[in-house]
């Protein structure tokens, strides 16, 4: 673990004191492995480190602490803070409210969109699902299983109409039954495809959505950063879901993501199953970031 | 790196965050950098072009220590150097949710299929929702049979009726979709190895190839996830899909170095043509573009 490599660092410091620049150096040496092993972009790590030195050299160590705890604490404090913040429930205002999920091909969007019409079913509201992947291969009928598996309702009019066509059409239908969210599954894109990330800025053009959110997976590498710079430049990204945070990958594309788009993080996918979502928690996602 | 100046200190930090950019990942690129700098030392290579030349090389020696054969691909017609296994070709396909093994089955299907053999599918994922139509409808347009059960069926049994279908019918090859799997869920990789003990039982030396899903914009849970599939199911080939997006796909390098297990395939895109055998020159030409 991080706090296990630090021991070693520090081992040579003498009593406690003030952190000196040699020693916060040191240590942040093994913070940006243990950073970078846990797949955090590149740029993302030596910006983050910056403030890390900013604000360990010439810290105090607690009496309670060793130097190197009193660095990990400030890594995690700043990892937190970076990792939490902005609102993380679904704003729910207008009526209805339409909800747009984005993002790269297989990161969990059909399945999140099923997951967050339950929760917000739960919660009191009318929700409506949205088929509006006309490319993938039975991509409404996996949306049509899971809102018959939940009774929720699916509105879709079949692959030969134009995603924002349908989008608008549905929005339209959502206002007169009176549904309070309308969930858009859009198709998987990549965010080079020019004609694919302009169709997502007609949908959201004639749908005016309240949330725009990036449905991102765990295990994404180093590209995370430049995938949601893209999306956020061409729709504008208003939260972050990161899935398959059941499995062992270290997340640290959430942390990229967080840092250059500022957008909050609200839930993360736990499992496959329809109650597999969770409200985010900064703490758990950075203690399993730093490994 | 593009110049053709003198080799600098910050030559090497700049190789360095060339390949963690690329998700080559902390250890295999500290090993490349210091691999070629220790050469550069030795031969006295001064320009950064003789540097770059050098890395390309040893990427390419950690590629080529996989055990690379040549891509099925390139044989999917049988003839006397390169016969098709015996009574039936099976071909097992696993990974995490979401990496394109649907899809990736689709391409390598439409290969065998154009080449003239007799394919078919098995839809052994009975668990995702809309899993088997899915499959049904690549199937029909490959023009490969589809083996399928209901949803929520045993995938064991869907492997069993599929292979014994084949060899009644006499068809040539077989491809089995699985659902996608967490390498970390202890029973649903039980799951796996009993489908790979039901295809060994009814085929001696089946299944001959298990290929491993990767989605290229993994980072490096890409090897915790190649490390616990071949534990389980013995991976014999690496199918590294969505190398179309800007993600370079770095992982491969570690995976070719701590399991030696070769990449097959490559996915460049969504449509049925969009697959190709593995270049490994090519790739790490690309790391570099
Ligand atoms: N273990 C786990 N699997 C998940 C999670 N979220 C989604 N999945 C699985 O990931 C796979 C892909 O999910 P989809 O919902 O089809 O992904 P998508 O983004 O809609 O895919 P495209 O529409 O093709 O872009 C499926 O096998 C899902 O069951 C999660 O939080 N945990
Ligand atoms: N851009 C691109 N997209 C791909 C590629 N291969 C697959 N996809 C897309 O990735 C998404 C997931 O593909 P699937 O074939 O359903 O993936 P899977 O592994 O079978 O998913 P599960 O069965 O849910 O685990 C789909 O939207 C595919 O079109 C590729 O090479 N490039
Ligand atoms: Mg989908
Ligand atoms: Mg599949």
């Amino acid at each position: 673990s991080l706090s296990e490599r630090l021991q070693g660092v520090f081992q040579k410091l003498r009593g406690k004191g003030v952190l000196r620049e040699a020693d916060v150096d040191e240590a942040l040496r093994e913070v940006r492995l243990a950073l970078l092993e846990a797949d955090v972009n590149f740029k993302v790590v030596r910006d983050f480190l910056l403030r890390v030195r900013a604000r360990a050299v010439g810290t105090e160590v607690l009496s309670s602490l060793t130097p190197a705890q009193a660095v990990v604490k400030i890594v995690n404090e700043e990892l937190i803070a970076t990792l939490g913040g902005g609102l993380s429930k679904i704003s729910l205002s207008g009526s209805p409210t339409v909800v747009m999920l984005v993002g790269l091909q297989g990161s969990g969007k059909t399945t999140t969109a099923a997951k967050l019409a339950w929760q917000l079913r739960k919660a009191g509201q009318r929700p409506l699902l949205v088929a509006a992947d006309v490319r993938r291969p039975a991509a409404i009928q996996q949306l049509l299983t899971l809102g018959k598996q939940l009774d929720i309702p699916v509105y879709s009019e079949g692959s030969q109409v134009p995603p924002p066509q349908i989008c608008a059409n549905a929005a339209k239908r959502a206002r007169e039954m009176a549904y309070s969210v309308v969930i858009l599954d859009t198709a998987g894109r990549l965010h080079v495809d020019d004609e694919m990330m302009a169709e997502l800025e007609r949908v959201r053009a004639r749908t005016s959505p309240g949330e725009v959110l990036l449905v991102a997976d765990a295990m994404t590498g180093q590209e995370a950063v430049r995938v949601a710079e893209e999306f956020h430049r061409r729709v504008g990204l208003t939260g972050l879901i990161l899935t398959k945070v059941d499995g062992d990958a270290r997340g640290g594309a959430a942390l990229s993501i967080r840092a250059v788009t500022g957008v909050p993080i609200k839930y993360i996918g736990v499992g496959e199953k329809t109650d597999a979502l969770e409200p985010f928690h900064p703490e758990r996602l950075a203690s399993r970031i730093l490994g | 790196l593009t110049g053709t100046g003198q080799v600098t200190d910050g030559l090497w930090s700049e190789l360095e965050r060339l390949l963690i950019q690329a998700d080559v990942g902390v250890s295999t690129t500290v090993e490349l950098v210091e691999k070629v700098r220790a050469r550069a030392a030795r031969e006295k290579i001064r320009d950064t072009a003789g540097v770059k030349q050098a890395l390309q090389e040893a990427m390419l020696e950690l590629l080529q220590g996989a055990a690379i054969s040549p891509s099925p691909i390139l044989y999917p017609v049988p003839s006397a150097s390169h016969p098709l296994p015996a009574p039936l070709y099976v071909i097992l396909v696993v990974g995490v949710n979401g990496v394109g093994k649907t899809t990736s089955i689709a391409k390598l299907a439409n290969i065998y299929r154009r080449a003239g053999l007799d394919t078919v599918v098995a839809a052994a994922d009975t668990f995702r929702a809309a899993a088997i139509e899915q499959l049904q409808v690549w199937g029909q347009r490959v023009g490969a049979t589809v083996i399928a059960h209901q949803p929520g069926a045993d995938p064991g049994a869907v492997v069993f009726d599929a292979l014994q279908s084949c060899l009644a019918r006499k068809a040539q090859v077989l491809i089995i979709d699985t659902a996608g799997r967490l390498h970390t869920k202890y029973s649903l990789m039980e799951e796996l190895k009993k489908v790979k003990r039901v295809i060994a039982k009814q085929v001696p030396g089946a299944p001959h190839e298990v290929i491993l899903v990767i989605d290229a914009t993994t980072g490096q849970n890409a090897l915790a996830q190649a490390r616990q599939f071949t534990q389980a199911v013995e991976v014999s080939g690496i199918f590294l899909a969505k190398l179309d997006g800007t993600a370079r796909g770095g992982m491969a390098f570690a995976i070719a170095r701590e399991l030696g297990i070769p990449i097959r395939y490559v996915g460049t895109g969504e449509a049925v043509d969009d697959v190709a055998g593995f270049d490994p020159q090519e790739f790490v030409r690309a790391l570099f573009a």
